[in-house]
């Protein structure tokens, strides 16, 4: 759950398709 | 019956000295990249070019899912906006993930990656569109007024010319004071991954 006090992009930042790492993996 | 941008598209590794003076990556970890890129865009049509589709299939290892974000990132990758990816622009854009990359560089690839309509500021309904695409993703459920609260809150912080919208300055101090808003923006993976170590 997030909290209200969390930073709006913090939780944006969270979304798997800004998850670039998953390129690199098989 | 051919679309000419395909062959305008460099195909194949021509130039890897050139790439990697203009990039952050060296010779070596412009060719592993390139072995990447290579199983990448051959995952649907073998072609030497990533389409979205493929794009999409290397991020979430399935081509059902839609991303407002994945999106965003592939069109911003997409430096000739022709709806594919040549090696050069693919390694381009993934420089700016490299740990060594200039920090203004990540400043600038987050701000156009929320800039949504690219009018050089964050709008509100921008920002909301994207939380309610994270939670959707997430499928985490949260209440209207919650996610409202969450974006006064990140608009008191970040709307220092109290005008609506974050635009470019706004967003550099607010990263520069929350440096975890930029995390995404740099792939540790990318310096182990294109060692000589790694097998």
């Amino acid at each position: 759950m997030a909290p209200v006090t969390m930073n709006a992009f913090e939780l944006i930042s969270t979304s798997q398709g800004l998850n670039l790492s998953s390129l690199f993996e098989k | 019956c051919c679309d000419l941008d395909l062959y305008k598209q460099s195909r194949g590794l021509e130039d890897p000295e050139l790439l990697a003076r203009e990039t952050v990556f060296s010779v070596s970890e412009i060719e592993a990249l390139y072995e990447l890129f290579k199983k990448i865009s051959s995952a649907v049509i073998d072609d030497g070019l990533i389409n979205k589709e493929e794009f999409q299939l290397a991020l979430f290892k399935t081509n059902k899912k839609e991303s407002l974000f994945a999106d965003r990132v592939f069109d911003l990758f997409d430096t000739k906006h022709n709806g594919i990816l040549g090696f050069e622009e693919f390694a381009r854009a993934l420089s700016v993930f490299h740990p060594n990359a200039p920090i203004d560089d990540k400043i600038e690839f987050s701000f156009q990656l929320y800039d949504l309509k690219q009018q050089g500021f964050i709008e509100r309904q921008e920002v909301k569109q994207m939380v309610v695409a994270t939670l959707a993703e997430s499928g985490m459920n949260l209440s209207d007024d919650v996610i409202e609260s969450i974006i006064d809150k990140t608009f008191e912080e970040a709307d220092t010319k109290h005008d609506g919208k974050i635009d470019k300055e706004e967003w550099r101090s607010l990263v520069l004071r929350h440096p975890s808003l930029l995390k995404n923006m740099t792939l540790q993976y990318l310096k182990k991954w294109t060692s000589p170590l790694h097998s």
